[in-house]
């Protein structure tokens, strides 16, 4: 147990396993996230970010993992 | 698809931010 939640852990898998340099959109997220709402994504973005699992990078709808490459 | 030197210049230094927020976390 990492201290995040279920939507949270998915939602930073999906970040960390995105290769592109400027990281994985919040669209492509929601894509691949069809069972969460984008609310729900965008709420556990906002707090990985907050913690320092992930950040933003081309624009503010970009992410990528601090523990990637 | 290539990332311009501004935006790798960008995207370096929001990751130095993120891994000094995880720090500050894990220190508290």
């Amino acid at each position: 147990n990492n201290g995040l939640s279920a939507n949270q852990n998915q939602v930073l898998s999906l970040i960390r396993s995105c290769p592109d340099p400027q990281g994985i959109s919040i669209q492509d997220l929601k894509q691949r996230l069809s069972g969460i709402s984008l609310t729900v994504i965008k709420q556990a973005v906002e707090f990985l970010s907050n913690e320092g699992h992930i950040f933003s990078t081309i624009d503010e709808d970009h992410f990528k993992s601090t523990d990637s490459d | 698809n290539q990332l311009t030197a501004e935006q790798k210049r960008k995207i370096e230094e929001n990751r130095r931010k993120a891994l000094e927020r995880r720090a500050q976390r894990l220190g508290q």
